[in-house]
This record gives C-alpha cells, sequence and structure tokens, in this order.
C-alpha cells in the first residue's frame, strides 16, 4: 500500500522542502520506492536533489493532463524519483481556478502511481510504497491540490515565535478540507524543525507546541545545522552531502518514526 | 511627498516582516509619519507591534471598500500607525479575481494617505511620508497589489541557497509588473539579512549577490541575531525590545541608507 505525505505550513521557510527531500532520501535507502512531487514554483526540491527546471513538471501534469509518469524523472538516489516543478507553475493558480474538479487534479494525477494490490505486476508504470509530496508557503489552490491528494500530513514548525503564530490556524484549515475535501486525511506529525539548544525561544517553542499537540508532535527534533543549507546547492540530500552530520542524524531517525508510523497500521 | 516601499520576496522567511516592522519603527523614530501596511494573512507585522487580530482590517479596504482611514490604528511607537491584517485576508486572493481594478485596490486604498502637496492641512485624515508594505511569501494577486501600489521596492535576501535561486526570477517579475501595472515602480534595493560571519555560505551568497547586483545592494548587511526573534513575541521592534543589540544597530544604519535613497531625489 502505498502512503502519501504532504508537507504543508504557510508560514515560509520553516523547513517543508528541506524536511520533504531530506526524509524521501532517508526513507529510499531503507529500501522503499520512494516519489517526491514539487508542488512549489519556487521548485526547491528539485534543485535540491541536482534535477534542473527545463523538462517536463507538474505544471503540464496539472494544466495539460499529461500523465503523471511522463514528468517523472530518476535523481542519482536510488529508488528515488521526482516529479519536478518549474516557475511555470506560478501560473498554475489561475489556470486552475476556472476548471473543474481544480482542488482533485493532483490527487487524480498520482492515483496511477500508487500501489495498489499487486499493481505492480499489471502495469508496466513505476509504483512507489511513499510519496512525498513538498507544498508552497500558502493556503492557496496548489496547497489545497495537496491537502486533497495526501493521506497524511507532516507540518514543519520552526522553533521561533512567528512559526508558532500560525499553527492553529493550519491545524484549522486541515480540520476543513477534512470535511469539505479529504476525508480520511491523517496528521502524521508536526516535527520541530531549526532548534537551537543554546537558545531560550527554541525551548520555548517546543514547549508550547508539545503541551498543546502532545503526541502528534515527533520525537525527533532537528536542529539547526550549517551543513543542512550548504547541501542544496551541492544538488545533494545531507545523507550523501555529509552523512556524519548532525542533520542526516536527525533525518534517519526521523525517517524511522515517519516508516514506524505509517506501516504500522 | 510619501514614499510608499513594498517588501516583497516569493520566498518564504527571507527577513520580509522582520525588515517592514524595524524600518519602520526606525524611520517613525527618525520623526517621520509612518505607516505600516499588513498585506500578509499570516498578520506577522500586526502582532510584532503589539496589535490584535479583530478590528478592522486591510480585508475590509480591500474586499468591502472600508476607507483605509477608519481601519489604522495607533501602536505604542510614535509616529508609526498600522494597517492591520488578519486571517480572512486569506480568501481575499479568491474574492478579488473576478473585480475590475483587482491589482489596483491596494493603490486606489492608500492614495488618500499619500502627502501631496500641502495635502495635510487640508483633510482631516491623517497622511504619511512612508507607507512601507509588508506583502506574503507568494506571486499572488495580494503581491501584486503590492507592485502596483508602491514607488519603489526593497528586496530582503536570506543569506541561503535557496534564496538565492529564487531572486533573478523575482526580478524578472518586477520587471514585466513595471510594464504592466506600474511604470515607475523602481528597486530601492536589496537587503541581505540572516547573515552569519562565521558561515562561508553567508559570505558566498553575499558575494555573489554583490556582483550580480552592484550598488543596488544596500551597505548595511542584517546580521543573524537571537534578539529579533524573540522581539516578536513580546510585540515590539528591536529598538525597544533591546536597544543596544546587534539587531536594532543594523536596523538603524539600514534606516539610514534608506530615508538617504527615498529623499535625495
Ligand atoms: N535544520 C536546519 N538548520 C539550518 N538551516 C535550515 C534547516 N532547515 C532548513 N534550513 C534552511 O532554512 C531555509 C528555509 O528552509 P526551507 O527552504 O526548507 O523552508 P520552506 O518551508 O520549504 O520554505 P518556503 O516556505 O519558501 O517553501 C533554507 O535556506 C534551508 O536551507
Ligand atoms: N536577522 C535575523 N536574525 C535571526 N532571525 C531572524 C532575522 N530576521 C528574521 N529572523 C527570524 O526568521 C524568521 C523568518 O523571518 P520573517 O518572518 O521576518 O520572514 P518573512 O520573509 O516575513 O517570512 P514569510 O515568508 O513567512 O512572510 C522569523 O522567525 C524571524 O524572527
Ligand atoms: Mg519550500
Ligand atoms: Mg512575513
Amino acid at each position: 500500500m502505498t502512503t502519501v505525505i504532504g508537507f504543508v505550513n504557510q508560514k515560509g521557510g520553516v523547513g517543508k522542502t528541506t524536511t520533504a527531500v531530506n526524509l524521501a532520501a532517508c526513507i529510499a535507502s531503507a529500501n522503499r520506492r520512494v516519489l517526491l512531487v514539487d508542488m512549489d514554483p519556487q521548485s526547491n526540491s528539485t534543485s535540491a536533489v541536482g534535477i534542473g527546471r527545463d523538462g517536463p513538471s507538474i505544471h503540464d501534469v496539472l494544466i495539460d493532463a499529461m500523465p503523471a509518469a511522463n514528468a517523472v524523472c530518476a535523481t542519482f538516489v536510488e529508488n528515488l524519483n521526482i516529479l519536478p516543478s518549474n516557475p511555470s507553475l506560478y501560473g498554475a493558480e489561475i489556470e486552475l481556478l476556472d476548471s473543474s474538479e481544480r482542488e482533485y487534479r493532483l490527487k487524480t494525477a498520482i492515483q496511477p502511481l500508487r500501489d495498489t494490490q499487486g499493481a505492480s505486476q499489471r502495469t508496466s508504470i513505476p509504483v512507489y510504497d511513499y510519496i512525498l509530496i513538498d507544498a508552497p508557503p500558502s493556503l492557496g489552490l496548489l496547497t489545497l491540490n495537496v491537502l486533497a491528494a495526501s493521506d497524511t500530513l507532516i507540518i514543519p514548525v520552526q522553533c521561533e515565535y512567528y512559526a508558532l503564530e500560525g499553527l492553529s490556524l493550519l491545524i484549522h484549515t486541515v480540520d476543513r478540507v477534512r470535511v469539505a475535501l479529504n476525508p480520511d486525511l491523517l496528521l502524521l506529525g508536526i516535527v520541530m524543525t531549526m532548534h537551537d539548544s543554546r537558545l531560550n525561544i527554541s525551548r520555548q517553542v517546543v514547549e508550547e507546541v508539545r503541551n498543546h499537540f502532545g503526541d502528534k508532535v515527533f520525537n525527533t527534533v532537528i536542529a539547526r545545522s550549517v551543513r543542512l543549507t550548504e547541501a542544496p546547492s551541492h544538488g545533494q540530500p545531507i545523507i550523501f552531502y555529509d552523512p556524519r552530520s548532525t542533520g542526516a542524524q536527525n533525518y534517519i531517525s526521523l525517517a524511522v518514526e515517519v516508516i514506524h508510523a505509517a506501516e504500522k497500521t
């Protein structure tokens, strides 16, 4: 069974892309077939795995009904493919607005890539154990598509005040989406990012989020680490760029928690 | 003459709000009348100056044609007022789409607040020397309204790789807006934020941006400083929260550059 995980938070710069990319690489390294879908016109996930912006992209899939499998490309990471994005996706929100089923375009497009019982024998299309989707920093139509297409969500929250402010609104929005678009949508967990153990503000934000959301917060906290900011400029996830770094260890330990939560049912 | 400055960058978390809020407070302290306009549904600028979300807001001004002066409220900072935001603004992009003049709603709304020759004698409406507008992390209709309403732009760029990636696209978008919506739109400058002098990546990004954009980059570089992340949770700009901090000094020196650039013509 395929698990589709959306990485959402309308607050900018909280670590959505960093978490989606590095979890994807860690889960792929644990011998699961992973597809990373870049639903952000900034296409940061795409460049983080060393893929260019000039081939077919998610824009063609959502707007021109290209089969998703035709836009998917391999990365240098074994078991990890990507459905890339590029800046043409900026126009998609306006292009989609007048169309029918506008919130379900992504869900429909990735349906054939799910591994329903024995599908991998029947079709020549590659199927995946995990489909991870990186969303842009907004609550517009692109993010609604991610919320409608996902089975579960991971919400990255930076250990800073502004990120805390927007969290309850986001949870409220997810509840409304569950009613309107996707009744089975679950919150897999909240992951605290850019934690600096020397700062009071980091400790306070983690405490506040754990008080509010209890065991919905992953045990693994991602520390602020410069190696994580350097890795994307080399087009490599952290476990390839610097496997011994704190960032690599944090994302490996998060991957263990995520796989356990996703596969236990 | 009033100078309207938009703070834009579609990359999330680069310091748009932090720069708009702290510049507004510093310029107000230099005895100019300043209005801070919060065009982000996250309403971080609003809470950064200690204002709540339950009064009239920019949503009422843009959608229900409330006069902007009726939504403006004073802050505890002398010479600094705010036109607040709240989450109802999330719906504005869809609400605005079918309306006429949808990109010019903000420009029209703030027109009466500009100090044209001697206006402050004629009307009872307060007018401003500076109107600073904080934009959300996207290139949607809210940001287009900011680009259409502004005389000049300040682009905060975080000293990290992803922020660099999106910069040339943003400059390209600004050029297109100048042709389509706002022929007089000028780039006042690019400000480098969250600089950490111990990190190579910070130095490399600053060098790359200065090579590309030359004197369009402000001399003042905003250092990464924890006092800047703490200040918003107290609802205070940095020069009130911790006047002796690096963050306060950086924003005072940036304000000097900005006032000089805005008032020299
Ligand atoms: N744990 C970390 N330690 C240090 N830097 C980090 C960490 N996680 C992310 N970053 C850096 O912080 C910045 C923001 O992270 P990222 O781009 O992943 O956030 P995002 O939520 O995807 O942003 P956006 O809202 O623009 O999509 C990036 O420059 C990234 O390299
Ligand atoms: N110079 C700095 N040093 C340390 N932290 C900073 C600095 N500038 C901003 N921050 C922090 O980084 C985070 C992102 O900054 P901010 O929210 O101002 O960016 P933004 O571009 O407005 O984000 P968004 O795209 O969500 O609107 C905030 O938590 C803020 O407190
Ligand atoms: Mg991102
Ligand atoms: Mg902001």
